[in-house]
């Protein structure tokens, strides 16, 4: 499983949660205006949180984050 | 498994419930309006709580939680 | 497998009833108007019970529990 | 794979029947009108029975129960 | 893989029979009119008879059994 | 994988053809006219033959046996 | 896997290949018209020919043998 | 996976070529006109070829073979 | 996998490539017109390549090969 | 699991980022103009980032990266 | 998981990329007009990257390379 995230905006966050017992972040992934992201849930990957106006592809489909 | 919440508003909590013979919260994540997480089902979460207005997308379909 | 359940009302009770021989409540959870739960089958709940009025979206469709 | 089973009066009985050589009833579980019950076929049911007027959801469609 | 069936009538006869070089009847079940049973293939069941009037739901579609 | 057969008129016959090097009948089914059977292919039979009148059910669809 | 061959007239020959380095006929079927055989592939079958006027159901549809 | 021919001629011929480093002809059958054949991909056949006039169902599709 | 290849003129050759670090031509089969073929992608056929007129049937659909 | 990117000028930029524990770019790759890219998720890839104005093929639809 | 290439124009070139921590060219296949190419991601290749003109079939769906 892997999600797609565009950014609209300059600054756009996409950040990786800890798997396992506890939940802290452990990657933030700065996106500028027009860039495309492509990230898979994995071993050390099993939430993330997006921050900032973006484009997002899902398996249960399209949505847009930001205020 | 993955769901996506879209919080709607300041405040939104997304919890983590204990896999196991207990069921405990195990994680309270906050959300601010606009924010997007993604989460999974995994080895110590069976079970997730939304408190406060959000738009959640799930294999069954999409909802909205809030009063 | 998991399924949803959103309280269409305060005091509504989602129930595990373990799995194995025996066949007992191990976990009740209280749900106020609004508030959704998603929640997996797992090793140790092979069935559930939902009191109280609240809408459950599962792989069959959707429904209403209460009176 | 699990069933959905909706009571639609006082008195509906969802009954389990073992898995193995021999077929026994090993839990009976009684419902209210509007509780709802997820049931699972698992490693100690391998047959149910219901009785009583109730809504049932199954892989092959949803029927109600009852004289 | 499960199959349902409600009784249309009272003295319906679910009958399994037995996995295994040889084929004998394990078990009858006795359904009263409005009855309905779910019931797998499993290890020690690969055939099952149906007699008296019932519908059955399976996953080539639904039917009814009975003169 | 099972198939479901009605028998259509008395006396329809349900066969099991025994798996491995050899083909031989291991057990005919005497069916009475709406009777119903459902029944697997198993570690025993991986070939059946149906004689006389009967609507048989399979996952290429459905179709009726007998002159 | 399985197919499914319904005779149109007597004489109907349903004949199996052996599976591995060489291909000979192991088992060949007579079916008279309106008997029907349910076949799979197998361990020892890994091809069938079939003579004779017979309707033929299988995965990629239905097909008629016979000139 | 099995493909499906008929003959729409005498003389089709339906060759299996060896699995392996090597690719040779290790068998060809004969088809009548109206004769029918379904064979299997195996341990020891992973191409075909088909000469002459036939009808051939894949799960690409239909098509004929023949100049 | 498999793929359908029909000749539509006579000289079609239909080659396999080695699986592995190196990349080379392991068979060339000639096809004339309406000869049909049809390969898997194997343990020793990663790539194959198709030269002149032919109609391919693949899980992408269908296309024609030649100038 | 794989993506298509096709540039739609010069200077596009397909990144690899690492799996595990640390998420650091593995490689980039410059695509001019008209030059397509097939990128599998990989033992050693567990996201992809992409700069520059392309055309972007993923299971969950296209999409076009750029500001 | 294959994809298909037809070159639309003589030296067309499909690139595979070494699977791995380290990312390099591992061959390069030359295509003149009308050739077709079914290539599979395999242990060897996790990319594939593609100059010239040509008609490329995905299981994202059908596009052309070339500025
Ligand atoms: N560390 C948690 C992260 C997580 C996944 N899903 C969640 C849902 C709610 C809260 C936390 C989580 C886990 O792996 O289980
Ligand atoms: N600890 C429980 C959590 C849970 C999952 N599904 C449930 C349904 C009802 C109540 C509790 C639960 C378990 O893993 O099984
Ligand atoms: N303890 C039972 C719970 C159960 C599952 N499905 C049921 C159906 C009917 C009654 C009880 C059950 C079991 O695991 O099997
Ligand atoms: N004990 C039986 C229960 C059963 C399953 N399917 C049946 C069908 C008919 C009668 C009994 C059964 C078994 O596990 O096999
Ligand atoms: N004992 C038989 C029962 C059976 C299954 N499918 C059948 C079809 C025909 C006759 C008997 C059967 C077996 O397990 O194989
Ligand atoms: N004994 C044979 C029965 C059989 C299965 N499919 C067939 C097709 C044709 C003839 C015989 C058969 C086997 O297991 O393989
Ligand atoms: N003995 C052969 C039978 C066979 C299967 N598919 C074929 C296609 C062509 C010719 C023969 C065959 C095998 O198992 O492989
Ligand atoms: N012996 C070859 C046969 C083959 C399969 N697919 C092919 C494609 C092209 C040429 C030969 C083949 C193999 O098993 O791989
Ligand atoms: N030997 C290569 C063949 C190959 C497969 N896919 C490719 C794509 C491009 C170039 C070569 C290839 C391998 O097995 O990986
Ligand atoms: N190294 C990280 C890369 C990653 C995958 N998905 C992510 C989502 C957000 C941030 C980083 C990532 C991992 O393998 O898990
Ligand atoms: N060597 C890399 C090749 C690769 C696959 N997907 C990628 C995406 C971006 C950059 C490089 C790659 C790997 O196997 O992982």
């Amino acid at each position: 499983d892997y999600i797609v995230v565009k950014a609209l905006q300059d600054g756009v966050t996409l950040i990786g949660l800890t798997r396992g017992k506890e939940t802290k972040f452990h990657h933030s992934e700065k996106l500028d205006k027009g860039e495309v992201m492509l990230v898979q849930f994995t071993e050390h990957t099993s939430a993330m949180k997006i921050r900032g106006k973006a484009q997002i592809w899902t398996k249960h489909g399209q949505l847009e984050s930001g205020a």
